[in-house]
């Protein structure tokens, strides 16, 4: 890795070795790493302070993401240090070594209902955890956020992040950019139509997106078609259950059918979620 | 059939 004398300085005062890039994002790349001291690995988050906007910066560059480094949950991929040097963010975290729920999925297909089951309820405690306690909204669920660690467990990661980015504070919507675009499948009907939009709940739709993924090996609105999609979401409960394996439990269909609902207001909260039948 | 159609649908 080409690697500039700066950043290896970083490195080394953190007893950090670099090894292979594991991705490559619009403003930074993940790498796997070794501390040192005890051959743990690590991943390495590499973000280009130049390459975000300024409400970013104010928001987390200073404060935000120190509070990410008390986040102590076990299905919540951990930080254990961020530092700012030469323009750049360091980003260092926990290494989950088989990938993402993307991989597990386009892999393996859709999971049985009792895995689902067991790595959705996981989900559900994280979430909840970032809801109560940290009082906060994780604003990009998806699979792709989804780690599978060395047991299989799950953990989530990458939170309060990539939404900011794309977050237009003059225009007080969501800018059309690249980092958006991969997030759509998950978009709720008020992101869909730029509506301002409970943030918690957004998380709930993005987690039903992701329950109804974990089952059916697919997504449940077509979301390359924005128009499309809104006309699925709110031909509800009529589309929902249309369109699901016939296979799959009238419990878990029920639960998929409470997230998925359009109205912010009847849709049901995280905390709803985890004493729902299904997850019993 | 319509089922077998769907499932081939927005695939993730």
């Amino acid at each position: 890795i080409e690697i500039d004398s700066k950043t290896q300085a970083v490195l080394d005062r953190k007893n950090y070795r670099l090894l292979e890039k594991l991705s490559q994002g619009s403003f930074g790349e993940v790498y796997k790493g070794e501390f040192k001291i005890d051959h743990r690995l690590v991943a390495i988050k590499i973000l280009d302070i130049s390459k975000m906007s300024m409400k970013f910066k104010e928001r987390y560059v200073a404060r935000e993401l120190k509070a990410l480094i008390e986040c102590r949950h076990l299905n919540v991929v951990q930080i254990y240090d961020i530092i700012r040097s030469n323009n750049r963010l360091y980003i260092f975290m926990e290494y989950c070594s088989n990938g993402t729920l993307t991989m597990f999925i386009k892999k393996f297909g859709a999971c049985s209902e009792s895995l689902a089951r067991i790595w959705f309820r996981q989900l559900v405690d994280a979430l909840l955890y970032i809801h109560t306690e940290l009082k906060m909204a994780h604003r990009d669920i998806k699979f792709d956020n989804v780690l599978l660690d060395e047991k299989f467990n799950v953990k989530l990661t990458d939170f309060g992040f990539a939404k900011e980015l794309a977050w237009n504070d003059n225009k007080q919507q969501l800018e059309l950019t690249a980092t958006i675009c991969g997030t759509e499948p998950f978009m709720c009907p008020q992101l869909v139509q730029r509506r301002p939009y409970n943030p918690m709940k957004a998380d709930v739709w993005a987690m039903g997106v992701l329950l109804f993924g974990l089952l059916n090996g697919r997504f449940p609105f077509n979301w390359a078609d924005p128009s499309l999609m809104l006309k699925e979401q709110t031909n509800y409960p009529k589309f929902i259950r249309s369109v699901s394996k016939n296979t799959i439990s009238e419990e878990a269909n029920d639960l998929i059918a409470k997230i998925l609902d359009p109205d912010e207001q009847t849709r049901i909260t995280v905390l709803e979620i985890s004493k729902h039948l299904w997850l019993k | 059939t319509l089922k077998t159609l769907i499932s081939k649908m927005n695939p993730i």
